[in-house]
């Protein structure tokens, strides 16, 4: 029975398909089978990512781990409630087959609240959510005072999560572990990546995340998107040229971030 | 007659609602009366900025120049083709009334493909699409051969644009001024910031539009969103303390993006 991995965050531009990538190939290097579910159906950065690298492989001739990927029908049902229900359904099914037949299934969400996303959600064994450093990103988890920091009313996003774990819970499924992971970090800003932290952590108790190691803002994270490689992919062997500093300590935040995940099928 | 600004990129996080924001300030402080429409009706970031400001004013007792914001009705039809009909007319009239009472309007598109954001580019004198320096972000716009960095075929986000114009022509109305603006730029990663450049210069000619100087990534964009003031704000007598070289450099990068919009109301 596979582990469900929904990378989520209804906030554009958080780094949802960024981390994806990234899970996906590690867990693929490590010799799992992994399934993965691009949900969102215009932009498909998941999917495009993935085959920029099988033209990759093709022209140089090289096999590289890679996830099944697997595709949700799109709804025909007239009438908005129908076409609501029918995506729903075909969300649940879809996932349980990729469960049934891989050790990881890795569902990639949409920036925007669709019936697809909500049933992945309530899927999910694990609840990636990645955050830009930002009050304009937290804004979607929850209300903060401006003079005393104090975090408020739970927002758009936390309610989304909150419903997703009610139905897990209706339908006897295990907790979902929730983990929160700061994204596109800068080693500038120290006044906002403090208060940004403090009320992460604030938060964290009230609606029940728990934050892990993130990840800092590198060009090593998307300058290889179109030839569809990631960083893991280098070898000392092939491009001992490349690396540098940053991609050193790239490859130890990668790590650290895909620990503490606790996979199971990792062994963790 | 108002002049109609559409901030839109589907592609989520590219910094629509931050560039909005600070559009929109811009212009309330020269004195113009501008009209603002949220279409993230779930994020709202637009309104919510806005909402701090007024909170901000009140308990500081002191007027912040500030848009009028105007509301979408949602659709209430119950078949789809007829709910997306329904909003794609309701944005049409809601935008014409927002021209006939002010000299800017200003519409924040979301990250997604949704009938009011077609109807509203397709409404647009002014089309300001903001975009992350990453070929992940220029996907949208885009396909790019790996190898030859060459610019290839038009993606979702083009098309998205190519249709507007089709319509706006239709309705004869002047042809939309398109303008591109990269955003969170890093003082580093030189090259892969020259080759987004090069294949944002190659497609401009193919797809009609001019890129404008744009804004690096810089904390004093995001920091203030839980009081709702931007950099504008912050006048030599009030904050004299906060002025650092980079807020000098971030009024004048604010000051080249709006003109670069060469805005009629702003006599450009
Ligand atoms: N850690 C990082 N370092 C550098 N660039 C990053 C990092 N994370 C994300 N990016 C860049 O930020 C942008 C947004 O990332 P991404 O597309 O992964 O976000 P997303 O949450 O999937 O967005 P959407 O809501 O549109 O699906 C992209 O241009 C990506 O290349
Ligand atoms: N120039 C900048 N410097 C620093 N931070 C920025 C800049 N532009 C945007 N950001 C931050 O990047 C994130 C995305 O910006 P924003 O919300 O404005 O994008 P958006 O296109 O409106 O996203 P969405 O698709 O979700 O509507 C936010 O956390 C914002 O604070
Ligand atoms: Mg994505
Ligand atoms: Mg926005």
């Amino acid at each position: 029975m596979g582990h469900v991995i929904v990378v989520g965050n209804e906030k554009g531009g958080a780094g949802k398909s960024t981390l994806s990538v990234h899970i996906a190939v590690a867990c693929a290097i490590s010799g799992l089978k992994v399934a993965a579910l691009d949900l969102d159906r215009r932009q498909r950065t998941f999917e495009r990512y993935f085959e920029n690298r099988a033209r990759w492989s093709a022209t140089h001739e090289t096999e590289l781990p890679t996830p099944d990927f697997f595709y949700l029908s799109k709804a025909t049902a007239e009438r908005r409630v129908d076409a609501e229900a029918e995506e729903t359904e075909a969300t649940r099914t879809l996932i349980a087959a990729m469960r049934d037949s891989h050790d990881i299934v890795l569902v990639d969400a949409p920036g925007a609240d669709t019936p697809a996303s909500r049933a992945a959600h309530a899927c999910a064994d694990t609840l990636v959510s990645p955050l830009n450093d930002s009050f304009i990103d937290f804004d979607l988890l929850a209300e903060i005072d401006p003079v005393t920091g104090e975090v408020g009313k739970p927002s758009v996003y936390a309610e989304m999560v909150w419903e997703a774990r009610k139905q897990k819970a209706a339908s006897r499924g295990k907790p979902i572990d929730w983990v929160l992971m700061r994204n596109r970090l800068s080693p500038l800003d120290a006044k906002n990546k403090r208060r940004v932290g403090d009320a992460l952590s604030a938060l964290a108790q009230r609606i029940g995340f728990r934050v892990a190691p993130g990840l800092s803002e590198r060009v090593i994270y998307r300058e290889m998107f179109t030839a569809g490689l990631t960083l893991l992919d280098l070898t000392d062997e092939g491009a001992a040229a490349t690396f540098t500093l940053s991609h050193v300590a790239a490859r130890q935040e990668l790590r650290d971030l895909i620990l503490a995940l606790k996979l199971p099928p990792l062994g963790e």
